[in-house]
């Protein structure tokens, strides 16, 4: 059986909401070490890739591995129903046909309880490996998020050219171009504004915009992206939870 | 134009 209790629903919410858009049916699979979803989109250009450590719950227990077929968009609709501070508790037994959500208000003794039927869901499970990558940045995902947005207005594809001492940013459109220079900087104070750069090979990528599209809607789950690049390689863009983590694995774009 | 190349080509299938 199944027992997680989310401290705030609000986790969950935007774990939903940040892959949502990039798959739409996909597995959760619980173990004791928390929950895990792999899921590529129907394009096979983009591959999600969670971990709710067990530590992020204020309660776990999960004595078996149970797998929860899930339809993301309604997930999505049942979680909104939930308050933002509320606690959160999946429950689900050990060959579930439906998952119930409890929400709790923490300030009333009102007490919402929801199920979502599930799926059986045939998903391709792909072997990533541990990459050594030919840079490594990390920077604050706001910033992230806006040097994207505001390129996506330019062009359908965004560069990006990583040197020791700098990061660019570049989009080439038939209205125009739009380039963001970065240089990494450490800010003692506010360590999640600083932006760090290393480097084993300097990298010159490009990636679909529309894609780049739905990985930052991560953007809440962290002050920073970690984003790990090689030459010709897929990008790991990464959200990092308070146990585990959200990534997004997004394959590159070449010359014709 | 640029190609789009996708995760399949890098990644295998269990």
């Amino acid at each position: 059986m199944l027992e997680g209790k989310f401290e705030e629903a609000s986790l969950l919410k935007k774990v939903v909401e940040s892959i949502k858009d990039s798959v739409q049916l996909c597995n959760f699979v619980c173990s004791e070490h928390g929950i895990t979803v792999q899921a590529v989109d129907d394009s096979r250009v983009l591959l999600v890739s969670l971990l709710i450590g067990n530590e992020v719950f204020s309660d776990y227990r999960c004595d078996r591995n149970i797998t929860l077929g899930v339809d993301l968009k309604s997930f999505a609709k049942i979680i909104r129903c939930g308050g933002n501070d509320d606690y959160l508790t999946l429950i689900a037994e050990d060959s579930p046909d439906s998952v119930t959500l409890v929400f709790e208000d923490k300030n009333s003794d009102r007490i919402s309880e929801y199920s979502l039927k599930l799926m059986e869901i045939d998903n391709e499970f792909l072997k990533i490996d541990d990459m050594d990558y030919d840079s490594v940045i990390k920077m604050p995902s706001i910033d992230f998020q806006k040097i994207c947005r505001d390129l996506s207005t330019l062009s359908e594809s965004l560069q990006i050219l990583i040197t020791k001492d700098s990061i660019k940013f570049m989009a080439e459109g038939e209205t125009g171009n739009g380039s963001v220079i970065l240089k990494p900087r450490t800010d003692i104070d506010k360590p999640e504004q600083s932006i760090t750069v290393k480097l084993n090979n300097a990298v010159n990528s490009t990636f679909g915009l529309k894609y780049i599209a739905d990985i930052v809607k991560g953007t809440s789950l962290s002050n920073q992206i970690v984003i790990k690049i090689s030459n010709r390689t897929p990008a790991l863009f990464e959200y990092k939870l308070q146990s585990g983590y959200l990534r997004f694995y997004l394959a590159p774009k070449f010359e014709d | 134009g640029r190609i789009q190349f996708d995760l399949y080509q890098y990644f295998q299938r269990e």
